[in-house]
């Protein structure tokens, strides 16, 4: 599922008034360790008081604390388990914030990488410890209803529940949170255990410790719009993505390693010196599209040309019809594949077919062929429209000159999608729409990837096959897509090597 | 601007189900397809959408429902796709 969605959600139900009521829902995903650390990623805001945040960031995951065996630390570090980030509109995660009023926050359920998140939009006139009836947003009010989806709880219909989607006042300083709220946590985490052998007055130890002292608080200055440096603010509003802002989904350090393991991400926060060599603030190496950038000046010290990739047990960079060919590519190799073969032929170099790509280029990310019959290639942040075997004059080019933004790292995917022969792009969490004849993704991009409903993130590619159909690839497997219900036709992916390389 | 009082209360716009696929009570997947709808199935979304929010389940975007597409909110789905 993805970070909104369920798994395995279970809610209790109850009839109030003759009326079926939809009471907590515990989505599935939990944390599995008592202590759950958090971490405040705008450590300095233009109008909003950090060190007051997070004293409200603080109460109202403490609230929780109080009713269900968990606690909570705070830590500076990309490490934490829950990152509260101030941002609007796009800011990284598919789901675009959308300005003041309506959308005030969203939160993921517990899990690596973005679970357990929470996002408020920083265009909320949010009251920090104004009094009650002072226009605007009570900051408590909201954090507790989104950190009760970071520790795995849904939506409630029980107008008085924290949980209740819309915004109301649900807990003013009363020692118990609504029932249903509890028996929902509750059902997660266990009650709260009594601690002893301490001062009986006292409610309990701590449950929320912070291990960082408070910055005394800035002047707060009225509102300013927060400019974002970046190289070209086109008006996209991607563009306008801090280059530090953690939610940058696509800023990796080029990394030497073949790593396929995923580690959680890093994120350097803004105010705080990141350690030497690392020139991006993210961390994400995808599990099967690693870069290695080898720079060599002299051919003498080329790399030697990588092992040939086994065609029966090997994932793929990219696959695609080229003149209603099948072009199947790995590393530095591709296979044509011909409808009558019996088996995979020998690979030929990518090189020895498609002159003018870079000398030291290990592998493409994604190509197809446009309906201009241009053949696309999709090289890290560039790429190439090929005339038959040579480059067009004038490429390469950046993707930001599709309108992809500066963050994006690669284009995993390039599909012209059997539904409305429109071409869709794909990369890490995201997809856009591209406009052919405008050479420019459209407006209303990016979309999350979820749409495309069992396919998932960090595919390696997708093409439209000649019977028709649709399909979509990561690892050594693939899937076939059915349009009309936007699904892929099962759960688990159907091998590659047999049905694609005829092994 | 239709959320504010504009359009009848058979008027599923565009608002209405943006909002409907944004919160779980329509298939988002539409969005990609353009696959048209059915009023019933509009008519549902509504009925579950006003049944989650404790509001007389008409199906209709009568006053009520207005005023609540237009109440601030949280960002997650009501209902898990």
């Amino acid at each position: 599922s993805n970070d909104f969605l369920a798994s395995n959600s279970l809610s209790g139900r109850y009839r109030n008034g003759g009326r079926r009521q939809r009471r907590f829902v515990i989505q599935g995903q939990k944390w599995d360790h008592h202590t759950v650390t958090w971490s405040l990623v705008n450590q300095s805001m233009t109008d909003l008081d950090a060190g007051q945040v997070r004293r409200v960031l603080h109460e109202a995951l403490d609230l929780w604390a109080q009713n269900a065996n968990i606690s909570f630390r705070e830590v500076y570090s990309s490490q934490a388990d829950i990152q509260v980030l101030f941002a609007r509109q796009f800011h990284g995660d598919g789901y675009r914030f959308d300005g003041p009023g309506k959308i005030l926050a969203h939160a993921f359920y517990p899990g690596s990488g973005i679970g357990g998140d929470a996002h408020f939009d920083e265009e909320e006139t949010w009251l920090l410890n104004e009094p009650l009836g002072t226009d605007g947003t009570r900051l408590f009010d909201v954090a507790v209803h989104e950190f009760g989806h970071s520790l795995g709880l849904g939506h409630s219909s029980v107008k008085e529940a924290i949980m209740f989607p819309w915004h109301h006042v649900s807990y003013r300083g009363k020692d118990s949170i609504p029932e249903d709220d509890r028996h929902g946590i509750q059902g997660i985490y266990g009650p709260k255990k009594k601690t002893y052998g301490h001062n009986p007055e006292r409610h309990t130890t701590p449950t929320t410790t912070t291990t960082t002292t408070t910055t005394p608080p800035p002047p707060r200055r009225p509102p300013t719009h927060r400019y974002y440096p970046s190289k070209n603010q086109t008006g996209h509003p991607w563009q306008g993505l801090h280059p530090n802002n953690p939610y940058n989904p696509y800023k990796t350090t080029p990394t030497s390693t073949t790593t396929t393991e995923i580690p959680r991400r890093r994120v350097y926060y803004p105010d705080k010196p990141r350690p030497v060599g690392t020139d991006h603030p993210q961390h994400i190496p995808t599990p099967t599209k690693v870069h290695h950038h080898h720079h060599h000046n002299h051919p003498a010290t080329r790399p030697p040309l990588p092992t040939r990739p086994n065609p029966c047990d090997t994932s793929y960079d990219a696959i695609t019809l080229i003149r209603n060919e099948l072009f199947i590519f790995k590393d530095r190799y591709l296979w044509r594949i011909f409808e009558n073969d019996l088996h995979h032929r020998p690979p030929a170099l990518i090189s020895d077919m498609f002159y003018g790509l870079p000398r030291d280029f290990e592998r493409i990310d994604s190509v197809y062929e446009n309906k201009h019959h241009k053949i696309v290639f999709f090289v890290g942040k560039q790429y190439y429209v090929f005339n038959s075997r040579h480059p067009e004059p004038g490429y390469p080019k950046p993707l930001t000159a599709l309108g992809l933004p500066e963050s994006i790292e690669r284009i995993d995917a390039a599909l012209v999608w059997s539904y409305n022969n429109r071409t869709y792009l794909y990369s890490g969490r995201l997809y856009w729409r591209f406009d052919e004849d405008a050479n420019h993704v459209e407006l209303d991009y990016p979309r999350d990837m979820s749409m495309w409903k069992g396919v998932g993130y960090n595919i390696d590619s997708a093409f439209q096959y000649r019977d028709g159909k649709t399909y979509f690839f990561k690892g050594k497997g693939y899937w076939r897509f059915n349009d009309l219900r936007m699904s892929v036709d099962q759960a688990d992916p159907h091998p590659s090597a047999p049905h694609w390389m005829k092994c | 601007d239709k959320l504010n009082g504009g359009g009848s209360s058979w008027d599923y716009d565009d608002s209405v189900q943006n909002y409907l696929m944004e919160f779980g009570y329509l298939p988002k997947s539409n969005i990609e397809t353009g696959n048209l709808r059915t009023m019933d199935q509009l008519s549902e979304a509504v009925k579950s959408l006003q049944a989650f929010a404790n509001l007389e389940p008409t199906g209709k975007i009568d006053g009520e429902t207005r005023e609540l597409l237009r109440r601030p909110r949280c960002g997650a789905p009501d209902l898990a796709g």
